[in-house]
């Protein structure tokens, strides 16, 4: 493999939050992130995917201690005109850290191949040139962890 | 702002893709992936959300000539018991480089909001410690990151 996968991190302290249903137009996500920054959240993760009929949701992990109200979920859905929120504090972080990573064809059906493997389930994904995180359930993060490192650090 | 954004690139030579419905469980990430990287296929961005009902999306972006053709997509969907799968290749990559991006409260803020004021709607969005990445209608680019530059390099 030409990418050389150079760590694995991980992080139990997070909790996961998705806006749902929110309009597919200019200004939503602004308005979510402004609000967080405002509160001084600490944002980890961010992942949107496709949208559907004119909506999308936005899910990003904060720290668990991050100052972040029920209150402050459902405000941001109702000022963007959303349909609910859902938070998950039962997960956790694995990050796949490699120059170029995304670049190495085959590195992410690994990386996945190797949690599936260990039936960890992959909650969210997100990556980039550097990093491949995979969203999962914290009781799984220890089993996960340990097989990618077998599989990716160990094995060089 | 503590966070120095080191630099604002773009990439317009993409075609963003998403495969729908899938079942939620171990494995399903792992054989999409598993097909591109045995096709050779680079993949620049996966984004995976919020899931559904047991089932979910995941979107991905590839060179525009990356070499993966309808049937491939439509084997995917149907292997893993998907619903469908999409394309559109008239989207852009728009990404925010700088060291720590995501830790700094406000930051994802703005990038969003100097791109809703130009009107850009950003259609997916894939962050990390270290770039915040939009994907946008090709069209969209140049406005988005003449803006940005405007916004978080040349103020400083
Ligand atoms: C859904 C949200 O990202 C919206 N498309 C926006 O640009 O703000
Ligand atoms: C949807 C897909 O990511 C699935 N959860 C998996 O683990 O493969």
């Amino acid at each position: 493999e030409k990418v050389i996968v150079r760590a694995i991190t991980d992080d139990r302290a997070v909790r996961k939050i998705s806006i749902l249903g929110v309009p597919d137009k200019p200004g939503v996500a602004a308005h979510v992130f402004r609000v967080l920054g405002d509160q001084g959240v600490n944002v980890r993760l961010i992942v949107q995917a496709q949208s559907h009929d004119g909506h999308n949701d936005i899910t990003f992990v904060v720290p668990s201690d991050a100052p972040l109200e029920d209150s402050d979920l459902q405000n941001v859905v109702n000022t963007v005109g959303g349909k609910s929120w859902l938070m998950d504090d039962k997960v956790a972080l694995l990050n796949v850290v490699g120059e170029g990573i995304t670049r190495e064809p085959g590195i992410a059906g690994k990386i996945f191949s190797v949690l599936a493997e260990e039936g960890v389930n992959i909650e969210a994904i997100s990556s980039s040139n550097l990093v491949i995180t995979c969203v999962v359930a914290e009781e799984s993060l220890e089993k996960g962890a340990r097989a990618l490192h077998a599989a990716l650090i160990e094995t060089d």
